[in-house]
């Protein structure tokens, strides 16, 4: 209960004005089944890696007892019903339209609005507004990259078309995976919560039966029961998943027959690889490594070639200038594999580091995992392929991973040898790709000459 | 932010509270508290997160785990539980009018 933060003395003048706390009474707690299952399956003990969703750092003091009743309250919500007050308050009817469950689809923008510490200083935090993407769903259980902070459990998250639409709950803010911050944020849909507080309601209250009435119906003007997994932008059909032997990550379609990952994903030229595809449709088929880069060359790249065609995957457009700032997404199977789909996290072009003029590295502050490597980096506004995702990055001093500080290779010195071997079979042009220059290995090796290194002063 | 999240912002600021649960008469016991969101203003009915109650369930955080279980009353949690939400100015309400005419900022120290 308690933050431990300090509020300074200019916050206790009040920044804005509220309304006094009203009293309320807690009708009925109430979670969503498919939530629950979704949660179980993608979260639960049986998952490789170990998830923790407490509102705190790994490694800060949280008992078990604690940590256990937080997990076991997270996919739970409850309805209160607020005590009377003013009249002109009182004459103010609904608040929110709710969207229904699939009419929001994946690599759509979301607005989260909780308050950060929750009642900590609420003329300070209350209802501050948080702006991302819908990253992934299974059912009801939804992952956005909006950055939500704790005390925000329980907050909404709107929709931009329809606009101002409910469209889930915030369950848990923030989600460490083996111990690392993911920086997604867990939701639960709106729609089936409503739908069970309803039929709750009418069971436990037959006498105000009225109450379920007026809880706020799904937004009719919009679809219903989309399946998501087809939904989203149309460049994302092009992230793929790719597994060799043990070892998995994602990869992109480049032509047809002809997939891009990362070396450290498929290391072996030679090698077999499965590659899935989830959209339009789930389908797997057998490639080969062609070609990957040496261990020693700055450009982690492998190339695929499938057996069969991807039928029904459109091939991204390859960018041929990058621009600091606009808007990117990365597509990746980061997180949960082959479980839940492809993510979609949204950001920034935030660097484009270049060599001689030309682009060798791009830095983005989308969110970036581990299995994301390989994925595509695309322009949101465009869709066009930017890049190839390699890394995230990690301070080897603190072990602390960064996934919105990433580096991708810009798909203009990929280009021209990726076209040179799709329309004559030459590897010739990759092959290149293990002889750069020391510029460039001394970017993606992040340092620079030790002449150069500069001095810390303090 | 752009034009696009205007209205979505406006309703997100009118629908967003903070509730917050504690022990009658026990004030030192502390308070839990969470975000949530107004669904209806009359009458006034409240979404928010169930793992504020976790401490006020009468058979403890094992009763959100039962097989099946999609909801629990009201009454599953202590007598003793006491409930308030706050939320911030209305377009309609005398207080948001305040604040339209007094400057209220404020820059605490980082």
């Amino acid at each position: 209960a308690s933050l431990g933060l300090e509020p300074g003395a200019p916050s206790r003048a009040r920044a804005r004005p509220l309304q006094p706390p009203r009293p309320a009474q807690l009708l009925l707690l109430l979670s969503c089944p498919a939530f629950r299952s979704h949660f179980a399956r993608l979260f639960g003990a049986d998952a490789v890696d170990q998830w923790h969703f407490v509102s705190s750092a790994p490694d800060d003091a949280v008992s078990e007892e604690e940590e256990e009743d937080q997990l076991r309250a997270l996919g739970w919500f409850a309805l209160l019903r607020v005590q009377r007050g003013a009249a002109a308050e009182e004459r103010r009817g609904p608040v929110v339209t709710v969207a229904p469950l699939g009419a929001v689809v994946k690599g759509a923008p979301l607005l989260a609005c909780g308050s950060p510490f929750g009642a900590f200083c609420p003329d300070i935090f209350l209802n501050t507004l948080s702006r991302g993407v819908l990253s992934n769903a299974a059912g009801p259980l939804l992952l956005t990259d909006a950055r939500c902070l704790p005390g925000t459990e329980g907050g909404g998250v709107f929709a931009a078309r329809p606009a101002g639409a409910l469209v889930a709950l915030v369950a848990a803010p923030l989600c460490w995976k083996a111990r690392e911050w993911v920086g997604l944020t867990l939701l639960c849909a709106a729609a089936p919560l409503l739908q069970v507080a309803r039929w709750a309601l009418a069971r436990l209250h037959p006498g105000s039966a009225s109450l379920s009435v007026l809880l706020p119906p799904p937004d009719v003007s919009t679809p219903r029961g989309l399946p998501l997994r087809d939904l989203g932008p149309p460049w994302a059909a092009a992230a793929v998943l790719v597994e060799c032997g043990t070892v998995w990550g994602s990869g992109v379609v480049v032509a047809p027959r002809l997939v891009v990952t990362c070396r450290h994903v498929a290391p072996r030229e030679a090698a077999r690889v499965l590659v899935h595809s989830a959209t339009p449709k789930n389908v797997a088929i057998w490639g080969q490594v062609v070609f990957a880069t040496q261990e020693t060359s700055p450009y982690d790249i492998a190339v695929v070639s499938l057996e069969e065609e991807l039928n029904g995957v459109p091939t991204p457009v390859p960018a041929g200038h990058f621009h600091e700032g606009e808007p990117v997404s990365v597509v990746g199977f980061g997180v949960f594999g082959q479980a839940c789909g492809p993510s979609v996290t949204s950001g920034i072009l935030s660097a484009v580091v270049r060599v001689d003029g030309s682009p060798v590295m791009l830095q983005t502050t989308c969110a970036v995992h581990g299995g994301s490597s390989g994925g595509p980096l695309f322009s949101s506004g465009s869709g066009d392929l930017l890049g190839i995702v390699a890394s995230n990055t990690r301070d080897n001093n603190t072990g602390a991973t960064y996934p919105h500080l990433n580096f991708s290779i810009p798909i203009t010195v990929l280009q021209p040898a990726l076209k040179q071997y799709s329309q004559t079979g030459d590897l010739g042009g990759l092959r290149e790709l293990d002889h750069t220059t020391e510029p460039v290995r001394v970017v993606w090796r992040l340092q620079r000459p030790l002449s150069e290194v500069p001095r810390s002063k303090l | 932010m752009g034009r696009q999240w205007g209205p979505s912002m406006r309703v997100a600021e009118q629908a967003g509270c903070v509730v917050s649960a504690s022990r009658a008469g026990q004030p030192d016991a502390g308070s839990w508290s969470c975000s949530g969101v107004i669904l209806s203003r009359n009458p006034g009915l409240v979404l928010c997160h169930g793992g504020i109650f976790t401490p006020f369930l009468r058979t403890g955080s094992a009763a959100l785990t039962q097989t099946g279980t999609a909801f629990l009353p009201g009454d599953s949690c202590s007598d003793d539980l006491r409930l308030h939400v706050q939320w911030g100015p209305t377009a309609a309400s005398p207080a948001g009018r305040a604040d339209q005419e007094l400057p209220g900022l404020c820059t605490p120290q980082c």
